[in-house]
């Protein structure tokens, strides 16, 4: 089963067409098994990538570089799934 | 009974499948199920039937397309139950079912949803493996026959937005496609997404606006202010490529060529923090703003026949 322990969610604000390019150039980088669920599209919308931990600190460097505004909407992502994990199993008393 | 079924959580394809039984077993007289194909991994195609008489025109509801969006199928489940409880109590709906049938596919993606629970918990297209390549799936949202292959999808298998090796080459989109056609007489159809808070009519694939798209756009305000109304969740709304961006081989494209005047798509809650993860807790509120705009829709539906 595959884990997510350390990934992050971003939401990235791009300010501008030219953010919005430079965040596209990102989406390509498939070494950096970057997984959009929000595209890059116009400025008016967010951004949301989930990034695996290994590729966290290149990413971060990125978006400093070019002043891409952003903030972590989820720490880790695991986390998140084993609260979801633990809901699940207790009440997985369903009669079936 | 589904009394007890537990909404407020999300559940396995196996505890899903039990349920639609429970809720068949107990309401015969208005719910059927009805089997409209098979998942690549040979999985049934479960819809289900609302119906209080023959040959009527119809109003479709699908969830859980794109697996990993489990408040998705989650809600699917709450308003099944719901439709079962208000009919009888509820004016609006009661009339609804009275002249219309509604189908609702839970579990459209049923391949994809099993492997969230059992390997990747974001996976989003289908498992059908892709010739010459090593990576698995198709975006099932890009593989209609409505711009098919153009800009807005991927044709390379290892993205996200992979459009497969031709319109309707995945059994689940096929199943649907087969089924709109044989019944003839579908007059709306919803397509269930998450997250961002949207309602979105077509086009995806062209800029070109639908004929439709002023009485399309006041439903879609109609609607999304009747959602907002009980939790103040707010939506945007307008059409496909207006609203968010430019895609090919979509869903709702492909059922307004049909002719369904009132074709939609719902982007479901987020509340701006946790993306395709929703607290379980937040399943029922969900479901019940989302519903409000299913009501506006599909009375909308009822009281403009074409």
């Amino acid at each position: 089963k595959k884990t997510f322990e350390g990934d992050q969610v971003l939401r990235i604000t791009p300010k501008d067409e030219a953010q919005i390019s430079l965040l596209r150039e990102l989406s390509e980088q498939e070494h950096l098994g970057l997984d959009f669920w929000r595209e890059p599209v116009h400025e008016s919308l967010p951004v949301d990538v989930h990034v695996p931990f290994h590729s966290l600190q290149g990413v971060r460097a990125f978006l400093g570089y070019h002043q891409i505004q952003y903030n972590v909407m989820i720490m880790d992502v695991q986390d998140l799934l084993d609260d979801e994990e633990r809901e699940m199993v207790k009440y997985r008393s369903f009669p079936r | 009974s589904t009394d007890d079924f537990v909404y407020t959580n999300y559940h396995d394809l196996n505890s899903i499948y039990s349920f639609m039984d429970m809720l068949v077993a107990e309401n015969s007289n208005l719910v059927s199920k009805i089997v409209i194909g098979q998942s690549y991994e040979n999985r049934p195609l479960n819809v289900l039937k609302f119906s209080t008489g023959a040959n009527r025109p119809g109003i479709w509801i699908d969830t859980g397309i794109h697996s990993r969006e489990w408040v998705t199928q989650a809600s699917g489940i709450w308003f099944s139950k719901k439709i079962v409880t208000d009919y009888g109590r509820d004016p609006v709906l009661t009339d609804i079912l009275n002249n219309y049938d509604i189908f609702l596919e839970i579990v459209t993606n049923p391949d994809g949803f099993a492997y969230t629970h059992s390997r990747d918990r974001m996976w989003r297209k289908t498992r059908k493996p892709n010739s010459g390549s090593s990576c698995v799936g198709v975006d099932p949202n890009r593989n209609w026959d409505a711009g098919f292959g153009g800009a807005g999808s991927s044709s390379s298998p290892c993205t996200e937005t992979y459009r497969g090796p031709s319109a309707h080459s995945e059994p689940e989109v096929k199943a649907i496609v087969d089924f709109v056609k044989s019944h003839g007489k579908i007059k709306a159809f919803v397509s269930i997404h998450s997250y961002s808070q949207m309602l979105l009519y077509p086009y995806g694939y062209t800029s070109t606006p639908a004929k439709d798209q002023a009485e399309l756009h006041e439903l879609a305000r109609k609607a999304i202010t009747s959602l907002q109304s009980l939790y103040n969740t707010r939506y945007t709304y307008g059409s496909i490529i207006s609203t968010i961006y430019q895609a090919s081989g979509g869903t709702i494209d492909w059922t307004y060529n049909q002719g369904i005047k009132y074709s939609y798509t719902f982007e479901l809650r987020d509340t701006g923090r946790y993306g395709f993860i929703l607290p379980a807790n937040q399943i029922v509120p969900t479901a019940e703003e989302t519903w409000l705009a299913l009501m506006a829709i599909m009375e909308h539906t009822k009281n403009n026949p074409y």
